[in-house]
C-alpha cells in the first residue's frame, strides 16, 4: 500500500492572473510530483495541492517567493488515511 | 440486505456489488442489474436501472464515482439508489417520475480504480490499463471521450493524472457506457457524479463557447441547486465546465450533449476546504442527502420537459 507520510495538501488562493500563470507552471513541471487536487484558472477558486514530503520545502519556498497565500489543509496526508483505514476496519467488523 | 446495509460508511467493491443483489431481491419489480461490459482487468461493470416496465422509454443516466479517489461520489450514488427505491410509491414525485422514464444509475463507474484505491493506492484516479510503451498506469477517464479528445486540459502523458489515453474511447470502461447510450438511443438527461469542490456544471468543458441551451441549463442548474442548498445551507456554484472551473476536454457531458442528449450536468460534490477527496464518512449522508435533492429537481425538470 502506498504511503503518504509527511505529504501536506495546500489550500493555495492565487489573488492575480500571474499568479495562476505561475501555478500552471508549477502544474506542468514534473520535479516536484505535485498532485493538484484542483487546478489553477481563475483567483475565484482555490487551489489544492498535494505534495510529497520531499517537495514540501521547495514549493512552500516558491509559493512564499512569489507572495502567493496558501495554507496547509491537511497536515499529514497520511494520518488522515491511516483514520479514514481504522474507520473502515471498525465499521467492517460491526457489519459482518 | 439493504436495510442493515451502513449508508455511512464507504465500502469496498465486493460490498458495494453484493449490496446491488439485495437492491434486486428486495425490489424486484422496480429495480434490475444490468451488466454493461467489463472493465480492463476484467471486472463486472454494472448499472442500476430503476424502470416499471415498457420499452425503450426514455430514461435518465446517472453515474458516480469514474475517478476512482472520489469515494463520496460511490457512496452517495449508494445511498439515493436505495433512496429512490424505497421513495417509489411514497413519494409522488419519483412514483411519477418512475412512471414515465427509467433511471440507470452507475454505481462504480471505474471498478478497477475503485478497488485499486482500496488496496494500493487511496488517490489513485484513473483506469488501471497499461499504457504502450510507459510504466505508468491508467487513463483519465473523463477525458477520454470523444468530445474535443485530445484538446486543452488533457495531458498526452501518460503519467498524467489528465491523460486523455491514445484514442477517443480507448478506455474500455468509457466505450461500454457510450456502447450502451448509443445502442439505447433514448436517454433525456447525463448526470455525473464526482467530488469535490461544490459546483454544478453543463457542457462545454473543451471549449468556452456556450452551448445553444446555456440559459436553460444555466436555470436548471440554479434551481437545483436551490433545492440542494435548501438542507444544509451548502454554497455550490454554477456554470459551464469551462467557465467554471477550467477547460478540459474528452469530458463525459461534453460527449453526451454534443450526442443529443441536452440535459447533460456534472455535479461536484463536497467538501471544500478541510478534507479533499478524504471526506469523512460522518459526511457521507448529509452530502447524499443535499445532492438528493438537487438530483431530484433535474430529473423532474427533465421529466415534464420531454424532448
Amino acid at each position: 500500500r502506498k504511503v503518504f507520510t509527511g505529504d501536506q495538501v495546500l489550500r493555495v488562493n492565487a489573488k492575480s492572473e500571474a499568479q495562476i500563470q505561475l501555478l500552471k507552471t508549477l502544474e506542468n513541471g514534473e520535479v516536484f510530483k505535485l498532485d493538484f487536487w484542483t487546478h489553477p484558472s481563475s483567483s475565484d477558486l482555490p487551489i489544492d495541492i498535494h505534495v510529497p514530503y520531499a517537495s514540501l520545502y521547495a514549493v512552500q519556498k516558491f509559493l512564499q517567493d512569489n507572495e502567493i497565500p496558501f495554507h496547509v489543509m491537511i497536515q499529514d496526508l497520511q494520518e488522515l488515511l491511516d483514520k479514514e483505514q481504522e474507520d473502515l476496519q471498525r465499521n467492517a467488523v460491526k457489519g459482518g | 440486505d439493504t436495510k442493515s446495509f451502513d449508508y455511512a460508511t464507504y465500502h469496498r467493491l465486493d460490498a458495494i456489488y453484493s449490496w446491488m443483489d439485495s437492491m434486486v431481491a428486495g425490489h424486484p419489480n422496480l429495480i434490475s442489474k444490468v451488466q454493461i461490459g467489463s472493465s480492463y482487468e476484467n471486472r463486472p461493470m454494472y448499472v442500476l436501472k430503476f424502470s416499471t416496465g415498457g420499452n425503450n422509454r426514455p430514461a435518465i443516466w446517472i453515474d458516480a464515482g469514474i475517478h476512482s479517489r472520489e469515494w463520496i461520489s460511490t457512496a452517495s450514488a449508494l445511498w439515493m439508489a436505495n433512496k429512490m427505491a424505497t421513495d417509489f410509491g411514497v413519494d409522488p414525485s419519483v412514483t411519477s417520475l418512475l412512471g414515465k422514464m427509467d433511471v440507470y444509475l452507475m454505481i462504480v463507474t471505474n471498478p478497477d480504480g475503485y478497488a485499486y484505491t482500496h488496496t494500493n493506492d487511496r488517490m489513485w484516479r484513473k483506469t488501471r490499463s497499461v499504457n504502450s510503451g510507459s510504466t505508468c498506469r491508467g487513463v483519465d477517464p473523463n477525458r477520454n471521450w470523444d468530445a474535443g479528445f485530445g484538446g486543452p486540459g488533457a495531458s498526452k502523458n501518460p503519467c498524467s493524472e489528465s491523460y486523455h489515453g491514445p484514442s477517443a474511447h480507448s478506455a474500455i470502461e468509457v466505450k461500454n457506457i457510450v456502447d450502451l447510450i448509443k445502442n439505447h438511443g433514448n436517454f433525456k438527461a447525463f448526470i455525473s457524479i464526482h467530488a469535490y469542490s461544490q459546483l454544478l456544471m453543463y457542457p462545454y468543458g473543451y471549449t468556452c463557447n456556450d452551448i445553444p441551451h446555456q440559459a436553460e441549463l444555466d436555470s436548471v442548474g440554479r434551481r437545483a441547486v436551490q433545492a440542494l442548498s435548501s438542507l444544509y445551507g451548502t454554497s455550490y456554484r454554477v456554470g459551464s465546465i469551462c467557465k467554471i472551473i477550467y477547460q478540459a476536454s474528452g469530458g463525459s457531458i461534453d460527449w453526451s450533449y454534443n450526442n443529443g442528449v441536452k440535459y447533460s450536468f456534472a455535479f461536484e460534490l463536497r467538501d471544500t476546504g478541510r478534507y479533499g477527496f478524504l471526506l469523512p464518512a460522518n459526511q457521507i449522508i448529509p452530502t447524499a442527502t443535499e445532492t438528493w435533492l438537487g438530483l431530484k429537481h433535474i430529473m423532474e425538470y427533465v421529466r415534464d420537459h420531454p424532448y
